[in-house]
């Protein structure tokens, strides 16, 4: 192919019988937009790393993915995101992880590989050199969703061990 | 998790990963989505690679490497490395899934999990979109 593009939402336990029809469309739609964004790109010319970063901001942007608005919540109610990013040109690359106010990740993780000397930023550290770098930070709340901490609070209940089942990527 | 992998028309390979985490995560725990190597990995060489599922069992097999590295030394595919890859990531207990692009844009969605959402595309017109097994 003269270019190509894959994505992906996350792996785990998806049964037929859990998803409705509407939600499977709804479902699609997303992951619809965000492969037209990256094709797109490709299309014109562009570059595989505006492809992969625009396309996955979409899906950051997206409740109903695990990543930027939609991330699940940690033990004490936060929401932790990591991103990274590898360019097969020149295997350079830059990461971020445990970020809590950075909108999207993905592109923090390129910043960190373009403009800095380093691989992976952490933390607080990770978004102050975002600011630096003129990326969007927002509020905690913005990564609220209330199916997310419906279920964490499920989970404190019940106060029970995490299985297979439990994890979605 | 999300993730993306592409090949332009210049024949870069792109792979990027973002996530959230796993729910309920103490500790500062960290995944294999921000891990080069684990769950993100790219090489003109030999392939893009994003995966998805659960962190620590990727972070051991260094699993987005490992299926470039399959592809250098041993000469194989990107399918059969990607194969062997969620083999090993099966024997050790390991769930999940990756996505993966070689330098002529082959293909592979792989999981062991019973579905992973996921879509392709490219410029012969072809396109997907997939959630079960």
């Amino acid at each position: 192919s003269d270019y190509a593009i894959v994505i992906h939402g996350g792996a785990g336990t998806i049964l037929r019988k859990d998803f409705t029809p509407e939600k499977e469309t709804l479902y699609k739609k997303v992951l619809q937009e965000a492969l037209q964004i990256g094709d797109s790109i490709l299309r014109n010319g562009g570059s595989s790393l505006d492809a992969v970063e625009k396309t996955i901001r979409i899906l950051e942007n997206s409740p109903l993915f695990n990543a930027g608005k939609g991330a699940v919540f940690t033990n004490s109610g936060k929401n932790e995101l990591d991103a990274s990013i590898m360019w097969g040109k020149d295997l350079n690359a830059g990461a971020v992880a445990g970020v809590d106010d950075i909108k999207n990740p993905i592109s923090a993780a390129r910043k960190v590989m373009e403009n800095s000397e380093h691989v992976m930023l952490s933390g607080h550290g990770a978004s102050e050199f975002a600011k630096t770098q003129g990326l969007e930070i927002v509020d905690q709340s913005y990564f609220f969703t209330q199916n997310r901490w419906d279920h964490l609070q499920e989970i404190l209940k019940k106060e029970k061990e995490m299985t297979p089942e439990d994890r979605h990527g | 998790t999300v993730g993306c992998v592409a090949l332009d028309k210049d024949g870069n390979l792109t792979a990027g990963t973002s996530t959230g985490g796993m729910m309920n995560k103490r500790f500062g725990r960290i995944g294999d989505s921000p891990i080069i190597g684990a769950g993100t990995y790219a090489n003109n060489a030999s392939c893009a690679v994003s995966c998805t599922g659960h962190g620590e069992f990727f972070i051991r097999l260094g699993v987005a490497k490992d299926i470039s590295s399959m592809m250098e030394y041993q000469n194989i595919s990107l399918e059969e490395a990607s194969n062997k890859a969620i083999d090993k990531l099966t024997q050790i207990g390991g769930t999940g899934g990756i996505i993966g692009l070689d330098k002529n844009g082959n293909i592979v969605m792989k999981m062991n999990t019973n579905g992973m959402y996921r879509a392709y595309s490219n410029s012969k017109g072809e396109t997907e979109i997939l959630i079960y097994k």
